[in-house]
């Protein structure tokens, strides 16, 4: 159970830490968005 | 002995299920611990696995937001480049026309020097095919009275003159024509004409350059024209009366012998144009070789 737990524990953090960077890109690509829109307007 | 023997207890006491109760409690309370144990480990584990679904349910959600926003910024910039691509062509379009327009403008006002913002007609953009006007060359201005309701920009000096090209002005709404003296190339004196924003019955020539030939004058005819108005001679083939030309009151012809026509240059004017009508009467030309031949003969 321990070592389920742990590899669930690793499993999170990995998720977590692509989620992280998952929401920086889509910040990123939102302002770039933004950015452009606003030149076309 | 015997009583001794009796006092003493000689019973055992024992226990006949001591270990029953004294194991069992420790037993009991490491299976309790453990199974406590494996209920928070296995909660721990649901809530983990409940945190992973869940995180994960949020990343794939992210994932789709971050394609959908993609390709809408892909969309975007797509129309963006074709949008740039649009105005590139047309600035350069217009960068090209701008250009053309400013080196007739440059040819055509090159006269002054001055660079002027405005829109010309069709002939302005015929470029000159010579262009050798020496910009430190001689310049002059004249200033001709005219009728108010005379729409040529002619203004006649004794010399022949081709006209080049007209344009509005942005500081004036009355065109401006340049010209080019007949004999050019060779002669590179260049004149435009333009009527005064102060006072729209007076034409401005501005003169650039020398004329490097003679007059032109007393070999052309002279029309009706602004000068011939100007001066007042007009026998040939005046275009309009001479009545409307004249000052109305005496205010009026002292307005007309303002300063400006006072000028050597007006002054040399209207005495060729004075010769020049002189010259084309026959009666004058009669009348002088008559006085000539008696003054050669006078028997």
């Amino acid at each position: 159970v321990k070592e389920e737990t742990g590899a669930l524990m690793e499993e999170l953090k990995r998720v977590n830490a692509e989620n992280k960077k998952l929401t920086e890109m889509l910040s990123v690509v939102c302002e770039n968005y933004n950015t452009l829109r606003g030149h076309l307007m | 002995y015997s009583s001794w023997l009796d006092s003493v207890d000689t019973s055992l006491d024992l226990n006949l299920h001591p270990l029953r109760f004294t194991g069992e409690a420790p037993v009991t309370k490491e299976r309790n611990y453990l199974d406590h144990e494996k209920v928070s480990v296995k909660e721990e584990t649901g809530a983990l696995m409940e945190e992973l679904k869940r995180v994960s349910a949020e990343n794939k959600k992210l994932t789709e937001m971050l394609t959908v926003v993609c390709e809408n910024y892909n969309t975007l910039r797509g129309h963006l480049v074709d949008q740039m691509n649009k105005n590139g062509e047309k600035e350069v379009f217009c960068s090209k026309k701008r250009k053309s327009e400013s080196s007739n403008n440059n040819n055509m006002v090159g006269i002054n020097g001055n660079s002027e913002s405005s829109s010309t007609d069709e002939e302005s953009y015929k470029k000159p095919k010579q262009e050798t006007i020496n910009k430190s060359s001689k310049t002059t201005r004249v200033q001709v009275k005219i009728g108010a309701s005379d729409s040529n920009l002619v203004v006649k000096d004794g010399y022949q003159w081709r006209k080049y090209g007209q344009k509005v002005t942005r500081d004036n709404p009355c065109p401006r024509a340049y010209f080019k003296c007949s004999f050019a190339p060779t002669c590179p004196v260049k004149k435009k004409v333009q009527r005064s924003v102060e006072d729209q019955s007076i034409l401005v020539a501005t003169y650039e350059g020398e004329h490097n030939h003679p007059q032109s004058s007393l070999m052309e005819a002279t029309s009706g024209t602004a000068a011939a108005r100007c001066v007042g001679l007009t026998p040939a083939a005046p275009t309009t009366p001479l009545d409307s030309r004249k000052p109305k009151s005496p205010s009026e012809a002292k307005t007309t012998s303002s300063p400006r026509f006072q000028s050597p240059e007006m002054q040399q004017f209207l005495v060729e144009q004075m010769a020049s009508s002189l010259t084309k009467d026959p009666n004058f030309t009669a009348a002088l070789a008559a006085a000539i031949s008696g003054k050669i003969f006078p028997h």
